[in-house]
């Protein structure tokens, strides 16, 4: 995180805001309320209290406003900039404008007033933007879901080094951005995608293209707004160009970046028996049109053209895959092994001589 | 029609990348472009400070993926100063 340079902060913690005018895009009602969500994100967490004045000049001065506005920052229509906001200070110190060119909104079509909100009252609070790209500071615009929106750490560390920490017993924590080749990471899936592997954990994913030595950390809502986080198993299904995503009893079937329509689904529709609660992982195997889908330590076959689990299943893993012992958290297939990762460790299995080859680090293939 | 030519595409990013240098990492120009091509320019050290910020491959060339971040909605930095 980074603090404005001068280290601009307001002196007295009960500061007050004004919202001078409004969006055509939203209801009046859910401005109100996408404006106290955000302030409420750093008041959770410090000592700061936001009241809402409607009369009379307040420390945030919250407009809509459309390029050249008055500040010497002008706006530039549609995209690119968003909103901007004044260090804390006199006049117009704290003073947040949005965009009013671009498309608000309360939820994820066009972009998020709280989401954008929340990030600009950093901002009037005196911090500065944060390299971090899973932080609320980071400059440029993810699709978060704002409903389950929660202050990353590194904010919440940044805005308590300002104003201190929150006079509540429990201490506020947020998640935490992984880094790359932290050896603690548990990969929740792992897909390929028309020859890219991507590495999920958490609400990001990894994507690794084959030709770029660096892999790129993306948030799962930025490519797939509809999807949960934490997803615990996916496969690509070439043939129909489909990537299948899991979690608990549903899962999403999509095409590049749409999900197709009638999607989430229930696994039980795939056949599974109640008992299964959900799927640690799954991978399709080019050879035989066959998906495997691994729950505990037993595994499912599932006839992509017949569209039914084979009969005889579920077995038990390690009688088929002899050394894959451990819970599968992930598993993938690319020429002719299969990659199961367990935990930190990775078991690179050879199809046709059914047995495992090598035992690597799980994150090996991001350049670890 | 007609279609871009790549010639287009790269003094377009040109353009995109002096006006994002100049707002956010405030780069000089005075109007003059002459400076943007050598690896050690201004122009080449302002964007190696973005590519290291946006955790990119830090090359002080505009890359496609540098245009990409370049490309994506964000935060705007009010001017202060003045």
């Amino acid at each position: 995180y980074s603090i404005t340079p001068g280290r601009p902060v307001w002196d007295n913690t009960d500061l007050t805001y004004r919202i001078l005018n409004y969006t055509p895009d939203m209801a009046q009602a859910d401005v109100d309320r996408a404006i106290e969500k955000a302030f409420k994100v750093w008041s959770d967490v410090t000592p700061l209290k936001f009241t809402r004045i409607y009369d009379g000049p307040s420390d945030i001065e919250i407009a809509f406003e459309t390029g050249d506005h008055g500040d010497n920052s002008p706006f530039d229509g549609p995209d690119g900039l968003l909103a901007h906001a004044f260090q804390p200070g006199k006049g117009i110190g704290g003073d947040t404008h949005f965009d009013d060119d671009e498309k608000w909104s309360k939820g994820t079509n066009g972009y998020n007033l709280f989401l954008v909100a929340a990030h600009e009252f950093g901002h009037s609070l005196g911090l500065s933007h944060s390299d971090d790209p899973g932080a609320l500071m980071f400059p440029n615009y993810s699709n978060d879901d704002p409903n389950t929106f929660h202050l990353p750490q590194d904010d919440i560390n940044a805005i308590q080094d300002l104003y201190g920490p929150t006079t509540n017993a429990v201490k506020p924590t947020g998640p935490t951005t992984p880094t790359i080749c932290d050896s603690k990471i548990i990969f929740d899936a792992i897909i390929t995608l028309r020859g890219e592997i991507m590495f999920f954990t958490d609400r990001f994913f990894w994507r690794k293209h084959p030709q770029t030595p660096q892999a790129e950390l993306n948030f799962i809502k930025s490519f797939w707004s509809s999807l949960p986080t934490g997803i615990e198993a996916a496969y690509e299904n070439p043939e129909t160009d489909q990537i299948l995503f899991f979690k608990g009893s549903k899962y999403w079937a999509l095409s590049g970046y749409e999900v197709l329509y009638g999607y989430p689904k229930s696994i039980y529709q795939l056949g599974f028996p109640k008992t299964v609660k959900k799927i640690d992982a799954a991978v399709y195997i080019e050879e035989t049109q066959k998906t495997y889908f691994f729950v505990g330590d037993k595994y499912w076959s599932y006839d992509e053209e017949r569209k039914v689990l084979d009969k005889d299943f579920p077995r038990e893993i390690a009688e088929d895959f002899p050394g894959i012992t451990q819970k599968v958290h992930a598993v993938f297939q690319k020429n002719g092994f299969l990659y199961f990762f367990s935990g930190q460790r990775q078991y690179e299995f050879s199809i046709t001589s059914k047995k495992v080859m090598r035992l690597m680090k799980n994150n090996s293939w991001l350049g670890c | 029609f007609p279609a871009v030519t790549e010639a287009n595409i790269m003094e377009r990013n040109m353009q995109l990348a002096e006006t994002y240098l100049k707002r956010y990492y405030d780069l000089e120009t005075d109007g003059k472009h002459f400076m943007r091509r050598t690896s050690s320019s201004p122009f080449s050290e302002k964007i190696r400070q973005m590519q290291e910020f946006f955790g990119l491959k830090v090359t002080g060339k505009l890359d496609s993926e540098t245009v990409r971040v370049m490309q994506q909605p964000r935060c705007g930095v009010p001017d202060v100063a003045s």
